[in-house]
């Protein structure tokens, strides 16, 4: 794992998408990629929320923030079996 | 599992309960550590076609094909970008990069809730009957999202965006995080959207009980599950050299202690180390402990491993004792050597034995199974607890269901102990959790699904909550084992599950997506907090009043305010001491009249208008409202309990009360 980095899940608004985009997965990549030069995509999600979950420094996920049409951007939670 | 199925009553009237053409058109989903395919709890046996419906896989990786699955278990994928993301790649040598289930959890909690009937099972003899699911026709679709280094929200997220899209009508979830706000939790927001295609989905409530605001998986869109204990046990004496005998539990089975009176020596007293007391390993000082029995204390590290470091060390048995922490709840455990465990005041009085006897001897003998305890059910002490932390007026958990010494499927990767030392291999294995219990309400959420195709989850959890039992089979209220008193709405919800009754519960209350929506308008949640959970632009209209105190939930959490004797009330339903809620029931039995019937504490009073309702018809619905008055003057956070009935003579429809001073 990146030194520095953590995950993040990432909510996004698919109604404000921009109209160049055709497909949201290509927005959801574009947004990351305006705030990381590094960053991938872990997941892009349609069914449990609208986004896509990162790994990304804390200073690239406060970047991508305030991107037009996100939502949030929440750290990601561990779970533990009960 | 083994005898739930009988204390459930569904053994005993399986003529009420669909058979395989209908529950076998139900999938469950389990997000967990995967699966043991060749389980016997996953044989096809008599199933016929996967539903059409169906659009789940069989996902390849390490030691798993697609072979392995079949019309029993029809679905099997796992998610680990996000794990790997944090930790690593995954050590293949350790752990399978693939469904398959290398520690025994989720094979465990699905075999639970849906697997199939398989005579002659036991752990060691213990436990043994015939072993099922809750829902034996219904299918199985795992989901492996927990790693031994803990399970992930990316992973958690990726594996329900899978499920909702390979179409599962129920999903089992018996994992938790800490408390946070629905919009930040993956599995609510997750829940939330399986809700919305029609999918119930029941959590294990977590296992940080018997302590007050302990809850996780409060969200109302979600079936929140305590444990209870069933009419089993494991008793495993102690033989003091006092001529003293006291009782406690273990699923030890091996050779027996020798014939006559060991040695008894306190951890404490056998080690340099601070906490030496509680078998951490490498702690104990093996000449002190060689060929003795060693009692320590329970917490901190697992209870088998102190077994195995007391082995380890020379011990030949061992006494576990339970702490302030656990009181009286004793949990049976396989453990490597001759060992019980035994509740708190029995561990003082062997203490004060071993510390006054100058040659202090002990023995231990196991007794095997016993059915037929009394009382039971009873709640769990580590059962977490209500308030709910997040939402005060939304009672949680639902319900408690069995989750005290549950004997179900288990993998073959590891033995029952779950240590690296324990080289026994076994198909069932007997553990305790609200993971134990979870699945076993998800089953039968399975179950009642199949006979009810078009009930929503909210009329799912209405009928299991609305019938469920808050007295034990003897008649009386339920117990709770941490106080030895009657439990609480706060502790076992809306009571214990009972399934016969809620194939045919009278009435339901309903919820749609529109009334959670409402709910969320109702805690000023904000546009893109709304939007985070319901993935659109839903707005809250500024000209409308939303209340938590109309949402139809099965339940009533009541806030009123701490109040002086000035202040008390008219009970006119005007000053700030008495609280209106509104709630709309359906009729999905016959037309009938339904009377209402209360009780409460002598702290508050509840006036329910009207006290009638007339139905002539099936799916009529009829609103009422339920005003909440204090009566004495209370400080901030005591509380009070009562409950509101209504029955047309054949049908007990209840709802738990629980008022809170603010």
């Amino acid at each position: 794992a990146s030194t520095g980095t953590r995950t993040y899940i990432i909510h996004m608004a698919k109604s404000r998408m921009p109209a160049v985009f055709e497909d949201h997965s290509h927005w959801y990549d574009s947004s990351l990629k305006s705030v990381s030069g590094s960053a991938e995509i872990l997941y892009t999600y349609d069914n449990a929320i609208h986004g896509f979950s990162a790994r990304m420094t804390a200073e690239e996920a406060a970047a991508l923030e305030s991107r037009h049409g996100i939502v949030s951007v929440m750290p990601e939670l561990k779970y533990e079996l009960h | 599992t083994t005898r739930t199925p009988s204390f459930l009553g569904l053994d005993q009237n399986s003529a009420m309960f669909p058979e395989s053409e209908s529950t076998s058109d139900v999938i469950v989903g389990v997000l967990d550590t995967g699966v043991w395919p060749e389980s016997p709890s996953y044989d096809d046996t008599g199933l016929g076609p996967v539903p059409s419906f169906w659009k789940g896989e069989c996902e390849v990786g390490t030691n798993f094909t697609k072979s392995n699955c079949n019309r029993k278990l029809v679905g099997a994928r796992f998610f680990s970008k996000g794990y790997e993301a944090t930790l690593g790649p995954i050590d293949q040598s350790k752990e399978s990069k693939s469904p398959r289930d290398d520690d025994g959890h989720g094979t465990h909690t699905s075999s639970t809730a849906a697997g199939s009937v398989v005579s002659g099972a036991s752990l060691f003899g213990y436990a043994a009957g015939t072993a099922r699911g809750m829902a034996p026709h219904a299918r199985v679709a795992v989901y492996k999202v927990c790693w031994i280094g803990g399970c992930f929200s990316s992973d958690i997220l990726a594996a329900i965006e899978k499920a909702i899209d390979d179409n599962v009508n129920v999903l089992s979830m018996s994992l938790g995080g800490g408390v946070s706000d629905y919009f930040r939790d993956s599995v609510a927001s997750g829940a939330f959207a399986a809700m919305e295609k029609g999918i119930l989905i029941s959590c294990s409530a977590g296992n940080a009980g018997p302590s007050s605001y302990s809850l996780s998986n409060v969200a109302p869109w979600i079936t929140t599950v305590g444990a209870g204990t069933l009419d089993r046990d494991f008793p495993a004496y102690v033989s003091l050299g006092n001529g003293k005998n006291y009782s406690g539990v273990s699923l030890y089975k091996g050779d027996p202690l020798p014939g006559q009176m060991i040695p008894l020596i306190y951890a404490g007293n056998a080690t340099n180390a601070t906490n030496g007391n509680l078998c951490m390993t490498g702690t104990l000082i093996p000449e002190k402990v060689a060929g003795k029995i060693v009692l320590c204390d329970r917490g901190v590290n697992p209870r088998v491993q102190k077994g195995s470091v007391v082995k380890t060390a020379g011990g030949i048995g061992m006494v576990l004792t339970n702490t302030v922490a656990n009181g009286e709840e004793l949990v049976a455990d396989a453990h490597l050597l001759p060992a019980t465990g035994v509740g708190e005041t029995t561990g003082e009085a062997i203490k004060s034995y071993l510390f006054s006897d100058t040659n202090p001897t002990a023995t231990i003998f196991f007794e095997g199974t016993k059915v037929g305890i009394q009382p039971s059910p009873v709640v769990a002490a580590f059962s977490s607890r209500g308030p709910n932390p997040i939402t005060a007026r939304i009672l949680k958990p639902d319900m408690i269901a069995p989750g005290v010494n549950i004997l179900a499927g288990w993998s073959r990767a590891v033995g029952p102990t779950g240590l690296s030392e324990d080289a026994r291999r076994v198909e069932f294995n007997i553990i305790s959790g609200t993971s134990m219990s979870c699945p076993h309400v998800s089953g039968l959420a399975a179950l009642l699904k199949g006979a009810h195709p078009d009930w929503s989850p909210a009329a799912i959890r209405s009928a299991l909550m609305t019938t469920a039992k808050v007295v034990d089979k003897n008649g009386k209220l339920i117990e709770d084992v941490s106080t030895g008193k009657p439990s609480t709405p706060f502790d076992h919800g809306a009571g214990h599950v009972d399934p016969v009754s809620a194939l045919n519960p009278g009435l339901i209350y309903d919820l749609g997506v529109d009334d959670y929506l409402y709910f969320l308008c109702a805690l000023n949640y904000t546009a893109d907090e709304i939007s985070v959970l319901a993935k659109n632009n839903f707005t809250c209209d500024s000209g409308k009043s939303y209340s938590i105190n109309d949402f139809n939930y099965p339940s009533f959490a009541v806030s009123l305010p701490a109040t002086t004797d000035s202040t008390l009330g008219s009970g006119d339903g005007t000053s700030s001491d008495t609280v209106k809620h509104t709630r709309t029931v359906t009729n999905v039995g016959s037309p009938g009249t339904y009377k209402v019937s209360i009780s409460t504490s002598d702290a508050f009073k509840v006036s329910v208008n009207p006290q009638e309702l007339t139905f002539s018809q099936t799916n009529e619905k009829k609103t009422y409202t339920a005003t909440f008055t204090a009566i004495s003057s209370e400080p901030t956070d005591a509380n009070a309990f009562g409950r509101i009935e209504w029955t047309d003579g054949k049908h007990v429809v209840g709802s738990p009360i629980a008022v809170s001073w603010t």
